[in-house]
């Protein structure tokens, strides 16, 4: 399955970075924790401290709660789209949240990273994450130029 | 010599697309 493809490989994208929660599988991430904490590492002026603060990493055994957490990261995310590089993802069919959080929805799961790594390769700092992209395994690297290809077509 | 171009090559291609991306002004 292709969506579940982008999910693994942008996992393994994921792994590249330092962060302090576990973020090595689909269960690891339905929490949103750490891949909040990847927002602030790739644009620490807009996923701010404060904004961090307000994803809650504690107590997290209730699903609703993860939940929470994806919803502020979603929206975060398209806030920087539309304030920072003035884009609209138009047809791009956003991560359903739920499933996330509920399942740990791999193919969910995987548009939400797509998004992710779309403010990766456009933030100030693109170029270290660009460079470490074409450092990695070519089957990963051409899926993961698929997912930024997709996310190209339907910005607007 | 029947060998690829650099650019036709799965890893041509890949760098190439990626480079450009490298190449686009940032923000």
């Amino acid at each position: 399955n292709e969506r579940e493809q982008i999910c693994y490989s942008l996992i393994t994208w994921l792994e590249t970075f330092p962060l302090q929660s576990p973020h090595s599988s689909p269960s690891d991430l339905s929490d949103g924790v750490a891949i909040a904490q990847a927002l602030s590492l790739i644009a620490p002026n807009f996923f701010t401290q404060p904004w961090l603060a307000k994803i809650k990493s504690e107590d997290l055994s209730n699903w609703r709660l993860k939940v929470t957490n994806l919803k502020k990261i979603l929206k975060g995310i398209l806030e920087y789209n539309l304030e920072y590089l003035g884009v609209t993802m138009q047809g791009f069919q956003m991560p359903d949240v739920n499933a996330i959080g509920e399942h740990s929805d791999a193919q969910e799961l995987g548009r939400l990273l797509q998004l992710v790594l779309n403010v990766a390769i456009n933030c100030d700092n693109k170029q270290e994450y660009i460079q470490t992209i074409m450092s990695m395994e070519e089957d990963v690297q051409q899926i993961i130029k698929n997912a930024i290809q997709e996310l190209m077509t339907k910005e607007a | 010599d029947g060998k690829p171009q650099a650019g036709n090559t799965t890893e041509g291609m890949l760098a190439n697309f990626f480079n450009s991306l490298l190449s686009k002004t940032p923000g």
